[in-house]
């Protein structure tokens, strides 16, 4: 563990954390893309097939733990919380986020490191994660005011893989046999995809308006 | 064992 990996995992544990907040004190899920939370669950439910058999860290174990249920918690309040359901535009979350997964699934079988279940399954989750961000993107373009959480989950979400592309550099120098081409290129990816979502929240930031995405 | 240790990541 190092510190860049550290806080990578701590960036990405807020910005959940915000996104529960906001759904569980506010009862609103305004401008949240469900498509991005069904992504999620879906990504962390194939990256940690293993979470009982392979025991590496308490720490380990428990993130895990809190990530599969924060992501499978905020869809299922997102579609059946009886207030919050009211709040989700899904005119607007239109994004057609089942052609994701199956490219990704069929490039897991082609690109892995070895052709076993697990591993696809783990390949799998990377590239579904380094394009899950895409539906969430496309409604903040067509949102008007973006509320603050909502910025700064998405912020903290690009932000925790930025981290972690200074964990692997870090890795790569001080680890011998540590290289994963894999990992790297989606993560690098993935990154890449919040570039103009960092620019605009950088703007609004700086000259302090709204955040706010052009169309 | 190597695999398994590279599979530290979440």
């Amino acid at each position: 563990m190092n510190i860049f990996r550290l806080a990578g995992d701590m960036t990405h544990l807020f910005s959940v954390l915000v996104l529960l907040l906001k759904i569980h004190t506010i009862k609103s899920c305004a401008g949240v893309s469900l498509k991005t939370q069904e992504l999620y669950a879906l990504v962390f439910a194939a990256r940690y097939l293993d979470i009982f058999t392979n025991y590496i860290s308490l720490y380990n174990t428990v993130m895990k733990l809190i990530f599969l249920g924060s992501s499978f918690s905020i869809v299922w309040y997102m579609r059946y919380h009886k207030i919050v359901r009211r709040s989700y535009d899904k005119d607007q979350d239109t994004f057609r986020h089942y052609f994701l997964i199956l490219p990704c699934l069929l490039l897991a079988l082609l690109i892995n490191e070895k052709f076993t279940f697990k591993e696809v399954m783990w390949t799998f989750s990377l590239y579904l994660e380094a394009v899950a961000i895409l539906p969430q993107l496309v409604l903040l373009q067509r949102t008007r005011n973006i509320d603050n959480l909502t910025g700064q989950y998405v912020f903290l979400l690009g932000a925790y893989r930025a981290l972690y592309i200074l964990n692997w550099v870090y890795r790569y120098f001080t680890e011998p046999h540590f290289v994963h081409w894999i990992t790297w290129v989606s993560g690098l990816v993935q990154t890449l995809l919040y570039a103009d979502f960092f620019y605009y929240y950088f703007q609004s930031w700086k000259n302090n308006q709204k955040l706010h995405l052009p169309a | 064992i190597k695999n398994q240790v590279d599979k530290d990541e979440l």
